[in-house]
């Protein structure tokens, strides 16, 4: 995941660059013994704070917050899933073996299965090498995180005219940009679209996960995460 | 909106639109 070097060439996508959150730490409760279940209670209080920074984010995003609020939260709710997947897809992608939820929490093959999240585990590591293998680069990122939130099929918008036109913008700004970066490759843009099946099939993927996590009841979950997790159920 | 409160008030507070 190498820093943009070279100007975007593109509005959208350097207004996306600038406005991209300092990525979050895991806070590990000093207090309780290393377990399985201190692991999950450190992610699930990790992507709590990052789903905060999400949907701060997305009112940066060009055209998000133009939209009536009722369909801002109708994006929101379906798409954060696929926004934090893309959010830890981005860290790990210089590595081979580890997901990196934040630069102090990795969790490895043998972590998750111990902590019951082997599914995910591979589900995000064929997503990763998915990307690894395109050479991923941070204005996609910033550009596809934009677009699950546009692209999120929720079947309960109020105007769909208007997120019509909040996703042509974010899909000029991509195309412009790889006419730019890639010349020598003119399908850059639909190989990147035809990662999104993929990436919303991983996010259901979480999205069971902690649904099962949090029926267990075995680790606690903060009001927000809980929230936008019935709205995906 | 009341079940999803805590998303309603969040994008209610400071939103800034961006216009470019």
């Amino acid at each position: 995941y190498s820093s943009p070097t070279k100007p975007t060439g593109n509005k959208v996508i350097s207004h996306l660059l600038m406005m991209e959150p300092t990525p979050v730490c895991a806070m590990p409760d000093p207090t309780t013994p290393d377990s399985d279940i201190k692991t999950l209670m450190t992610l699930c209080d990790l992507l709590n704070r990052e789903l905060l920074v999400v949907i701060g984010w997305a009112k940066h995003i060009p055209g998000f917050s133009a939209l009536s609020l009722v369909d801002q939260m109708a994006l929101l709710q379906s798409g954060w899933m696929e926004a934090l997947i893309l959010v830890v897809v981005s860290r790990s992608l210089s590595f081979t073996e580890e997901l990196v939820f934040a630069g102090n929490f990795r969790l490895d093959r043998a972590q998750c299965r111990a902590a019951g999240l082997q599914d995910l585990y591979t589900a995000l590591k064929h997503l990763i090498s998915k990307y690894q293998q395109m050479h991923l680069s941070p204005e996609e990122v910033v550009t596809l995180k934009a677009m699950v939130l546009a692209n999120s099929d929720s079947g309960s918008v109020e105007n769909p005219e208007a997120i019509q036109q909040f996703q042509d913008v974010l899909h000029e700004a991509l195309q412009d940009f790889e006419t730019g970066r890639h010349p020598g490759d003119p399908h850059r843009t639909g190989k990147l679209l035809m990662t999104l099946p993929l990436l919303r099939q991983t996010a259901n993927r979480a999205v069971d996960t902690f649904c099962r996590l949090q029926l267990e009841g075995r680790v606690p979950m903060h009001k927000l995460f809980l929230e936008m997790l019935e709205a995906k159920m | 909106k009341e079940k999803h409160k805590i998303l309603h008030r969040l994008l209610q507070n400071s939103s800034s639109p961006v216009d470019l």
